[in-house]
C-alpha cells in the first residue's frame, strides 16, 4: 500500500 | 504535513467541535441532519480500516479515533440522548441517503476499483480495504447533502450551524491547496485522480453556501438562505 500519497491523509 | 494540510485539519476538526458544543450547549438538534453524520461515520469508518493495517505517525492515528469517537458521539446524541433526540425533526431529514448515496458510491467504488486494476496483485483482504477507502472517498464528498437540503427547508440558519458547514466546507478546500503543494514539493508523491475529483466535487457543494455566508457576515445581520 502506498504512503505518500492522499492516503497518509486523513 | 504542510501549512495547507494542517490548517484544513483543524478547520475539521474545529467543526466537529462546534457542532458538538451547539449539542451539548443548546440541547437542542433542530437544523441538523442525522443523515448527514451518519453518513460520516460510515466515511470514517470505511476509510480508517488502515489503522489495524499501516502506521503514518501518531498524529494521523489520534485523529483518525478523534473523528471516529466524535462523529459516532454525534450520532448518539441526535438518535439517543434525552432531551436533544426529542428535539431531532426526522419529518424534515428526509434526504434518501441509502438510495441516493452510499449505493451509488458502492456501484461508483466497484467499478473504479476494478477498472483501474488498483487491486491487481494484492491479497483478498487488501482488496476490500481499497475498495473501503475508494468508496469512503465518494461518499464523503456528498455526505453534506442531507444538511445542505434541511438547511434550504428552514432557510433561517442558526450561526453555529452555519460555522460548522462553513468550517466544513473550507477543509476539503484546503486540501485541494494541499495537493497542489504536495504534486510541486514531494517527490515521489503519488496521485490518486479519484480523491482529487470528489475532492473538487466536495468544495464546489458548499459553494452556494459560501456565498450566502459571506454575504451574511459581511452584513453583520442574520443568515438566511433565499428561496
Amino acid at each position: 500500500v502506498d504512503a505518500k500519497s492522499t492516503k497518509d491523509e486523513l | 504535513m504542510n501549512v495547507f494540510r494542517l490548517c484544513g485539519d483543524m478547520s475539521h476538526v474545529f467543526s466537529i467541535v462546534v457542532l458538538l458544543l451547539r449539542l451539548r450547549v443548546a440541547k437542542n438538534a433542530s437544523g441538523i441532519s442525522l443523515r448527514t453524520h451518519e453518513l460520516f461515520l460510515l466515511v470514517f469508518l470505511t476509510r480508517y480500516t488502515d489503522l489495524f493495517t499501516t502506521y503514518y505517525s501518531l498524529y494521523n492515528s489520534c485523529m483518525k479515533i478523534a473523528y471516529i469517537l466524535s462523529t459516532a458521539s454525534i450520532v448518539y446524541m441526535i438518535r439517543l440522548s434525552d432531551p436533544i433526540c426529542t428535539t431531532y425533526d426526522k419529518a424534515q431529514d428526509t434526504f434518501r441517503h441509502w438510495a441516493f448515496a452510499v449505493g451509488p458510491c458502492a456501484v461508483l467504488a466497484t467499478l473504479t476499483h476494478f477498472i483501474s486494476g488498483e487491486g491487481s496483485g494484492y491479497s483478498l483482504f487488501v482488496n476490500i480495504q481499497e475498495l473501503l477507502w475508494t468508496f469512503s472517498i465518494y461518499l464523503e464528498s456528498i455526505a453534506i447533502l442531507p444538511q445542505l437540503i434541511l438547511l434550504q427547508r428552514y432557510r433561517e440558519v442558526e450561526n453555529l450551524t452555519g460555522n460548522y458547514i462553513f468550517f466544513m466546507g473550507s477543509y476539503r478546500a484546503l486540501y485541494i491547496l494541499n495537493w497542489i503543494y504536495r504534486t510541486y514539493y514531494e517527490p515521489g508523491y503519488r496521485h490518486h485522480y479519484v480523491a482529487y475529483f470528489c475532492g473538487v466535487l466536495q468544495t464546489l457543494l458548499y459553494a452556494d453556501f459560501f456565498y450566502y455566508y459571506m454575504q451574511s457576515k459581511r452584513r453583520g445581520g442574520r443568515f438566511s438562505l433565499p428561496t
